[in-house]
């Protein structure tokens, strides 16, 4: 990534719709601005308020070739689509588009969510990025809008300018939003390996554990991946050092800490017919490259090397997982065991004997 | 500043020009916007073509090639790939 500092100096920035585009209905102009400023509040302290007259920090107008007296001309239909000042006075912060382009909401034309969240970029202090996965890349490069534009690079950009976005959690006590490690009764969301260390995820919180020195760390599951929702539903580690996400009918796949392109996609591309609305647990079986879906009383294997549904599926737990009969709300494999949780209470299964080992407390790998 | 190029290709005035106008909007250090001040145009043609074929990951020859030219004809933004 790159920055034009020193950035603004403040963190409350005001903007103005100075003129639209026929393309688009005003409604649909002020949602897309709307939303594209937001992009970039989720990530930093910033604050956007819109004014209606007068000089705000960010203005924002629509012309063609050489319009007002901005020193960059555009160019007509394709070629420039759009441009914008870095902060300061006069044009700083402004961000212009072509007039000659055909703006749209969707992936006809351009979408000018996607162009204006790039514009803003430039207007809150970033240049150009040549990694292509981001935001700040300078080529057009549509993605569904409905998923979260910014890459690693961009939330990297814009929070060596401004700082990350104050996480009010940790403005107020610990107690009331942090969940109890050491509450007997607690339950998890999903569990699943991540190299050495066991994760265990529960609302908007994870716990980092490394079963071999017993150390247990409590942090924000945004503070690790940001455009993660909270509430995730279930996850596992699969044999290309990935941890897949699911939440809904929707799943993430990351590599390393990041996010890859084009997620969330819907689990019925994994081969899930229509009817499967969520996943409740999931794990993928180190010795044998198969990794088990749990829904409800019943689970489907799906074949990792030729990434598909095996056929004969869905099939009861019970019957192949003895002794694992109630709803598993989470699962992982730690030295050949399988280990699924229900509740407040975890099962420990032997998967070659094909029988459970014995029961524990579902936060007995805490130390508590 | 003669564009560099395999001769026999990109002899078409049209790309010819599409290059020249890409390297000068995006490869030309620009002044700042409040200060109407003259464009700089220290560097070569060849120098701007290599600046930018690197900052794309592509071949940096400094002579125009398919790949170069595909990559300028892409709708993006107006602002300069070099610091302002």
């Amino acid at each position: 990534y790159g920055v034009t500092l020193p950035g603004w100096k403040k963190t409350k920035l005001t903007y103005r719709i100075v003129n639209y585009t026929p393309d688009m209905s005003k409604e649909d102009v002020d949602k897309a601005i709307q939303k594209a400023l937001k992009v970039w509040s989720t990530v930093t302290p910033l604050i956007f308020t819109r004014i209606h007259v007068g000089i705000a920090d960010i203005m924002i107008a629509f012309g063609t070739k050489a319009h007002g007296h901005c020193p960059r001309y555009f160019d007509g239909p394709l070629g420039v689509l759009a441009h914008a000042f870095p902060p300061g006075n006069g044009f700083g912060g402004d961000a212009h588009f072509d007039e000659d382009e055909d703006w749209t909401t969707g992936s006809a034309g351009f979408n000018l969510f996607l162009v204006a969240a790039h514009e803003f970029g430039h207007a809150l202090g970033l240049s150009h990025s040549n990694d292509q996965r981001a935001l700040m890349f300078p080529n057009y490069a549509y993605v569904n809008p409905s998923e979260f534009p910014l890459s690693p690079d961009d939330i990297s950009a814009i929070q060596s300018i401004y700082g990350s976005r104050p996480n009010a959690p940790d403005k107020r006590p610990a107690t009331p939003t942090s969940p109890k490690t050491c509450d007997s009764q607690i339950s998890f969301d999903a569990v699943t390996t991540l190299r050495r260390e066991v994760i265990f995820l529960k609302g908007r919180h994870l716990w980092r554990v490394y079963p071999d020195n017993s150390e247990v760390e409590l942090e924000l599951i945004s503070t690790f991946w940001p455009t993660l929702p909270p509430g995730i539903q279930a996850a596992y580690e699969n044999p290309k050092d990935q941890i897949l996400f699911f939440k809904g009918n929707k799943f993430w796949v990351i590599s390393g800490y990041q996010v890859l392109l084009g997620y969330p996609k819907n689990i019925s591309t994994l081969g899930f017919p229509k009817g499967v609305k969520k996943i409740d647990a999931v794990v993928c079986n180190k010795n044998t490259g198969k990794t088990d879906f749990f829904i409800g009383d019943k689970y489907w294997r799906y074949d990792e090397n030729s990434q598909s549904i095996e056929t004969g599926y869905p099939r009861r737990t019970a019957d192949d997982f003895p002794g694992i009969s109630q709803r598993v709300d989470a699962v992982f494999q730690h030295k050949g065991f399988f280990y699924f949780f229900h509740g407040s209470k975890q099962r420990e299964f032997n998967p070659t004997a094909r029988k459970v080992i014995r029961e524990m407390k579902s936060n007995s790998w805490f130390n508590c | 500043n003669g564009l560099p190029a395999q001769p026999e290709k990109y002899n078409n005035e049209e790309d010819v020009k599409l290059v020249q106008d890409y390297l000068n909007k995006f490869y030309t250090v620009e002044p700042d916007p409040n200060q109407l001040g003259w464009r700089k145009n220290a560097e070569s043609t060849a120098e701007k073509l290599q600046k930018m074929q690197q900052f794309f990951g592509l071949k940096v020859t400094g002579k125009l090639d398919s790949e170069t030219l595909e990559i300028m004809k892409k709708p993006r933004c107006g602002v300069p790939d070099v610091g302002l």
